[in-house]
């Protein structure tokens, strides 16, 4: 399942996996 | 500091306008009269925003192509790229599930990981070379705009039913150099009078 979903965000979240 | 973004990148997500439900053929599904209008419309309140757009990126099926010709007459000088990864498609199982879409499992394999693909292509804070602030519109389809605005909101995907758009609808998303993101407007179409707003 993608993303995260704790309610918490991510900040970093266009930074953990490859654009493409 | 050499590789922080600075500037703020403003996504615009434009649900293709009315298409012909008939053909069978992705070529026979062109736009409904009405949804030519609707594009003229959608390319009107585009222009009168007063913002330069940076170019236009549009899905490879006809009525995103039909709907981004007529856009672009009122933006003109903007250029505009041709992409597979934003075309329709199944990118999750939706949670409620519901009767009437049932999409065979693999599909969601293909179509989820391709759309998922465009997501992390398309969306994301600006480079750290990019110095203005940016305009950017995407003429795409409601499954893939409505899974994009569940991801960047880092929303559950699967809830990416629950959502409704109307064709040649507006829906703009701001993502800023800290990497926050603003869901600005979702499927505005406002701008149409009542009579000409569909979700087809």
């Amino acid at each position: 399942r993608p993303g995260p979903t704790s309610g918490v965000w991510d900040s970093n979240w266009d930074k953990r996996e490859p654009r493409s | 500091d050499n590789f922080k973004a600075r500037a703020t990148r403003h996504i615009f997500l434009i649900r293709h306008s009315q298409y012909n439900l008939d053909g069978s053929l992705d070529k026979d599904r062109t736009l409904t009269e009405l949804g030519r209008e609707q594009a003229e419309l959608t390319g009107g309140r585009l222009a009168s925003l007063g913002v330069k757009f940076d170019k236009i990126v549009h899905s490879s099926m006809t009525r995103a192509i039909e709907t981004t010709d007529i856009i672009s007459k009122h933006l003109p000088g903007v250029n505009r790229v041709s992409t597979d990864l934003l075309r329709e498609g199944a990118p999750i199982e939706p949670d409620p599930p519901v009767s009437d879409w049932k999409p065979e499992a693999r599909q969601y394999y293909e179509d989820g990981a391709r759309i998922e693909a465009a997501f992390r292509n398309f969306i994301h804070r600006a480079d750290a070379k990019q110095e203005e602030d940016s305009y950017e519109i995407f003429v795409c389809h409601a499954n893939v705009i409505r899974y994009i605005v569940c991801r960047a909101l880092q929303f559950p995907p699967e809830g990416w039913l629950r959502m409704s758009l109307n064709n040649g609808s507006i829906t703009h998303l701001v993502i800023r150099p800290s990497g926050r993101v603003a869901l600005r407007t979702l499927g505005d179409s406002g701008f149409m009078p009542p009579d000409k707003i569909t979700r087809t």
